[in-house]
């Protein structure tokens, strides 16, 4: 038996139209510690890490662990019938082939639910390290969204580079080359317009901006995005979910051939 | 515009 309710339903409708660009179908994984999700794109160059704990719903009951599938186009679909301000109860039945997706207005003037069939899907699950990154930059998220958008109208990657003036995003392309630095600005009056750098080292990678701009789907999620980097490894871009976790998008870099 | 690694590269299957 599981029972999840979340008071600010909003927030799963971000979280579907955050991923379902990158991901088709996934396995939902329900446990004590949350509700979460992890999956590969089909090209297996990008990885999506979910997470809601379950201390951020109303109510959360998980009789035991149990894995969904579901394809996330699917799901999109139903919770797009929710209202922003509606309540959204998850429900499932152990051995079920179904899982019940219940909407209830704010006045409770308005009860809906939607069955949706689940899917068998083969999926692996990869262990992700802890890691020390070299640099870690935080900044706006509709800032980040507007960089990746405009620098794939020039190119198709982006060399993310972090040295002590601040983080710099850099491509080249047909019609000609484009840099945006962004400096540290942590003296602004709001936090959440901030941009700050943590450097240990300076860092150089490039990434596929397509993969980059999917990423930002997630930008209603957060007023902040946080990316973390080292050389060689997979880039992380981070936007936390108020109270109740994050979206995790690992993506692998690009190297000279 | 160079070789694109894949992710599972990185990490291991549990």
């Amino acid at each position: 038996m599981l029972e999840l309710r979340l008071v600010q339903g909003s927030l799963l409708k971000k979280v579907l139209e955050a991923i379902r660009e990158l991901v088709n179908d996934a396995n939902f994984d329900c446990s004590a510690t949350g509700f979460s999700l992890q999956a590969m794109d089909s090209s297996h160059v990008a990885l999506v890490a979910l997470l809601l704990r379950s201390e951020g719903f109303e109510h959360y009951r998980c009789d035991r662990n149990i894995s969904m599938g579901m394809s996330l186009n699917n799901m999109a679909k139903m919770l797009r019938c929710a209202g922003n301000d509606d309540i959204i109860t998850v429900k499932g039945d152990d051995g079920s082939d179904t899982v019940t997706f219940m909407f209830e207005s704010p006045t409770q003037d308005k009860i809906s639910d939607f069955e949706m069939k689940l899917m068998d899907i083969d999926s692996e699950h990869l262990g992700i390290p802890e890691a020390e990154y070299h640099a870690i930059v935080r900044m706006p998220s509709a800032e980040f969204a507007r960089i990746c958008k405009d620098l794939s109208s020039i190119g198709d990657t982006v060399v993310i580079s972090v040295t002590k003036e601040g983080v710099k995003f850099s491509t080249k392309g047909d019609i000609g080359t484009a840099n945006i630095v962004c400096r540290q600005n942590s003296s602004v009056d709001k936090p959440e317009e901030a941009t700050t750098v943590e450097m240990n080292e300076p860092v150089s990678l490039t990434f596929a901006l397509r993969y980059m701009n999917s990423f930002t789907k997630a930008t209603p999620l957060s007023n902040q995005v946080t990316i973390s980097l080292s050389n060689e490894l997979p880039v992380v871009v981070e936007y936390k979910i108020a109270e109740m976790g994050y979206v995790r998008f690992y993506l692998a870099p690009k190297i000279e051939e | 515009d160079g070789y694109q690694l894949n992710i599972d590269l990185f990490f291991t299957i549990t």
